[in-house]
C-alpha cells in the first residue's frame, strides 16, 4: 500500500530529529539495516524522554519531536 | 542531570561573556538585563562569577543568527530549534547562539528570552540535557515563574563547581517525583473525558485506556492558570466540567479551557470560612453527590440543587471504617469508592459499606 504522505512528513521529521540529536548518522545505508538503525535511535529518544519505549513513530512519540526545543543533542557527544 | 563527556568545565570560575550583537524583537537593556539574569541563575549556585566585556574574544560569545550562521549547525526558521551553546572549551566553546527567526520576549509569549539563555549557558558551563522534566536543562521549551533551576539542575552544576561560598537563600525546583516511588502519595485524582489525571507536586500524569504508559507533563504547560499545587479535583460529567481546588480557591475547567468567572472561593459551596483547604473530592456519579474531605470529616454536595447536604460535616472514620480519618485524594468507579492516603490506596465497595481490597496507592500508574 503506498505510504500516505502524513506518513511520509512524519519519517523525513523524525530521520532529521534522530540525526541532529541521536546521532544517527545521515546518508544512505543498506537496505534493511537503516529501519533497524532507526527503531534504536527513536527507543533511544523515548528511554530520554521517559515515553513507553515502543521503536515506533507513535503520536506521543511524534508530538514530542514537533516541540519547540534546544538544538544541542540529547546524546552527549 | 547529564554532563559532556569528561565532564567538561571551565578551568576557572571567572568566565567572560560578551554579547555580539541584539534581537530587534526587544530593547538593547531588555537583552541584557535577561542575559545577566540567566548567568545569575547559575552564579547563585555556585563559584561561578561572570564578567562582561565589550571587545576581543570571551568565554561565552552571544548572537543572534538565522539558518547557517557561520558554526555549520544551522537554525531552522520559526519554532523548532531556538538555540544552542557550546560546551566549555576554547575557540567556539562555550559560544551560545539564538535563533533570530523566533520571537524573542520577556514574558510568557513565543519564547521568553532569559529562561532560553539560561537553558543555554547550562550548556555553555558544561551540562547536558536532563531527562527530568521539571529541571532547566530539559531539551524541551516550557514557560515557568519563579527560580529556573530545580534541585535536579543544582545537583548537577555543583557537581562540576563546587557550592557558592556566599550564597542568598533560593527555592530550587523539587524533581519530578518517580512515578514507582514505593513511598509516592497523590495531591489530587480526577477523570477528564475518559481519561485519569493524577496531580502530584508541579506535575501530573495522565492515563488513557489506549496509553499504557502514563504520560508526565507540568501543570503550567497545560493549565497556566491555576497554581502549581493542587489539593484536590474532581469532575462533574453532567457539566463537562473538572473542578480543580487549591487552597481557598476553586478553578473549573473545560478541558483544557478555563471556565469564565473563576477562580471562586471554596466557601461558595456552603463551606464554613474555618475551612482553608479541601483534602479530597470525588464525585459520585450514581447520586450525583459529590463529597468534599477535610481532615477528619467530610461533607455532600448536591450537584443539582448547588447546596450542601444537610447533617454535615460527618465523620470520615465512621462512615468509611478501614481507611483511617484522612484522604489525600478520592476517586469512584462503577460502585467502588478509591480513597488514598500516603503511599495506600483503599477500594470501599459502596455496597458492601466495607473496604474490600488495600493496594500501593501507585499501583494505579502500574508500579
Amino acid at each position: 500500500k503506498p505510504i500516505s504522505t502524513e506518513e511520509k512528513d512524519k519519517a523525513v521529521l523524525a530521520k532529521k530529529y534522530l540525526q541532529r540529536f541521536y546521532g544517527m548518522p545521515a546518508g544512505l545505508q543498506r537496505p534493511g539495516k537503516s529501519s533497524d538503525l532507526m527503531q534504536q535511535k527513536i527507543r533511544e529518544m523515548q528511554e530520554f524522554f521517559k515515553l513507553e519505549v515502543t521503536g515506533k513513530l507513535d503520536d506521543k512519540t511524534v508530538e514530542l519531536m514537533e516541540m519547540a526545543r534546544c538544538g544541542v543533542p540529547d546524546v552527549a557527544e | 542531570y547529564n554532563h559532556f563527556p569528561r565532564d567538561l568545565k571551565w578551568k576557572t570560575t571567572n568566565v567572560t561573556f560578551r554579547i555580539l550583537n541584539y534581537t530587534p524583537d526587544l530593547k538593547k537593556k531588555v537583552v541584557d538585563r535577561a542575559v545577566r539574569k540567566a548567568l545569575n541563575v547559575w552564579s547563585k549556585v555556585t563559584p561561578l562569577r561572570f564578567t562582561k566585556t565589550f571587545d576581543g574574544t570571551a568565554d561565552i560569545m552571544i548572537s543572534f543568527g538565522t539558518k547557517e550562521h557561520g558554526d555549520f549547525n544551522p537554525f531552522d526558521g520559526p519554532e523548532g530549534l531556538l538555540a544552542h551553546a557550546y560546551p566549555p572549551g576554547i575557540g567556539i566553546g562555550g559560544d551560545t547562539h539564538f535563533d533570530e527567526d523566533e520571537t524573542w520576549t520577556e514574558d510568557y509569549h513565543a519564547f521568553n528570552l532569559f529562561l532560553v539563555a539560561a537553558h543555554e549557558f547550562g550548556h555553555a558551563l558544561g551540562m547536558a540535557h536532563s531527562s527530568d522534566p521539571g529541571s532547566l536543562m530539559y531539551p524541551v521549551y516550557s514557560y515557568a515563574k519563579g527560580f529556573p533551576l530545580s534541585e535536579d539542575d543544582i545537583e548537577g552544576i555543583q557537581s562540576l563547581y563546587g557550592e557558592n561560598p556566599d550564597h542568598e537563600k533560593f527555592k530550587p525546583k523539587p524533581i519530578a517525583p518517580e512515578k514507582c516511588d514505593p513511598e509516592l502519595s497523590f495531591d489530587a485524582i480526577t477523570e477528564l473525558r475518559g481519561e485519569t489525571i493524577i496531580f502530584k507536586d508541579r506535575f501530573y500524569w495522565r492515563l488513557h485506556p489506549n496509553m499504557p504508559e502514563p504520560e508526565q507533563t507540568l501543570i503550567k504547560n497545560t493549565w497556566p492558570e491555576i497554581p502549581n499545587k493542587v489539593d484536590a479535583a474532581y469532575e462533574n460529567p453532567e457539566r463537562d466540567v473538572v473542578i480543580i481546588f487549591s487552597g481557598i480557591k476553586m478553578w473549573a475547567l473545560n478541558g483544557y479551557t478555563l471556565v469564565d468567572g473563576y477562580p471562586k472561593y471554596i466557601h461558595k459551596l456552603g463551606l464554613p470560612k474555618t475551612v482553608r483547604k479541601i483534602d479530597a473530592a470525588v464525585n459520585i456519579r450514581d447520586t450525583g453527590k459529590t463529597l468534599l474531605f477535610v481532615d477528619e470529616e467530610y461533607w455532600s454536595f448536591d450537584e443539582q440543587t448547588g447546596t450542601m447536604d444537610t447533617g454535615y460535616p460527618r465523620s470520615i472514620e465512621d462512615d468509611f471504617p478501614g481507611i483511617g480519618d484522612e484522604v489525600d485524594a478520592a476517586a469512584y468507579h462503577y460502585g467502588y469508592l478509591n480513597l488514598y492516603h500516603e503511599h495506600t490506596q483503599f477500594e470501599y465497595s459502596y455496597s458492601a459499606r466495607k473496604v474490600v481490597r488495600i493496594m500501593r496507592a501507585n499501583s494505579i500508574l502500574n508500579c
